[in-house]
């Protein structure tokens, strides 16, 4: 099974 | 002060039609650079950057930089009464609440002024890192829509693994399975009709079709796409659009649990 990943957990906020 | 005139401003209209069905507001950032969003859809899965550069406008002025917030449906709403032909010029003042679309017909025998609300949006600004990829693949985007558009019809997911035999589409659903291999093809009549595969590393990840064909909204910008994979990065859907700019895609990966 898999899971949706985030974009939040690549990408930081700046 | 700002007055942004777009010659051919179907690609406006093309770009609100790529866009609208992922992200429902966003800021529209003007800058000496040019015009530009960032935005992610409302489950922070995917993430659209979009570039038209200042030189790709006949006319272009922005006194400082600038952030405008649209809801993407309304500004939509407002772009399809603009002709396909017609030339758009963008206005907004300082300090203003609303920005002006003002659509002119190529012979200039119909102008049209629309007054739209803007809205203030918390933007939360991403740094998108320089990265070296897995693999890149450049193919015609007709085909890559195809292919997306018909794997969904079996299953949700797509696999997409590249290999020195090429690049392979796969997914599985309750009535079956699928799988499309492109080869690279260098030998084309026209090189938008060609697929380059550049690989580093193999390279395979699985994505949900549900956003890959959202993204394929963009294929009447560019006859090509450029598929960027790396196993540590969102996957990047690239569109570029004639002399102005890009814009691409980012799409979290499913992750084995």
């Amino acid at each position: 099974d898999s899971k949706q990943g985030n974009i939040l957990s690549f990408f930081k906020k700046i | 002060m700002l007055e942004l005139r777009l010659v051919q401003g179907s690609l406006l209209k093309k770009v609100l039609e790529a866009t609208k069905d992922l992200v429902t507001d966003a800021n529209f950032d003007c800058s000496a650079t040019g015009f530009s969003l960032q935005a992610m859809d409302s489950s922070h899965v995917a993430l659209v950057a979009l570039l038209l550069r200042s030189e790709g406008f006949e006319h272009y002025r922005c006194d400082r930089n600038i952030s405008m917030g649209m809801n993407l449906n309304n500004m939509s709403k407002m772009l399809k009464c603009a002709g396909n032909d017609d030339i758009i010029t963008i206005k907004g003042d300082d300090g203003s609440d609303t920005v002006t679309f003002m659509f002119e017909s190529p012979n200039q025998d119909k102008i049209s002024d629309f007054e739209m609300k803007l809205m203030d949006i918390d933007s939360e600004h991403l740094g998108i890192p320089e990265a070296e990829y897995h693999a890149i693949v450049k193919m015609p985007s007709s085909e890559f829509q195809r292919i997306c558009k018909d794997l969904s019809s079996i299953g949700d997911t797509v696999v997409i693994s590249v290999t020195k035999e090429g690049v392979k589409f796969s997914t599985r659903g309750d009535i079956g399975t699928a799988n499309i291999v492109c080869r690279q093809n260098k030998t084309v009549d026209k090189p938008e009709e060609a697929t380059i595969i550049e690989m580093n590393e193999p390279v395979s990840l699985t994505f949900a079709l549900r956003y890959l064909n959202s993204f394929t909204k963009a294929t009447p910008l560019s006859e090509s796409v450029t598929v960027s994979l790396s196993s540590e990065l969102p996957v990047v859907v690239e569109y570029k659009i004639a002399d102005m700019g890009y814009i691409r895609f980012y799409l979290a990966p499913k992750i084995e649990d």
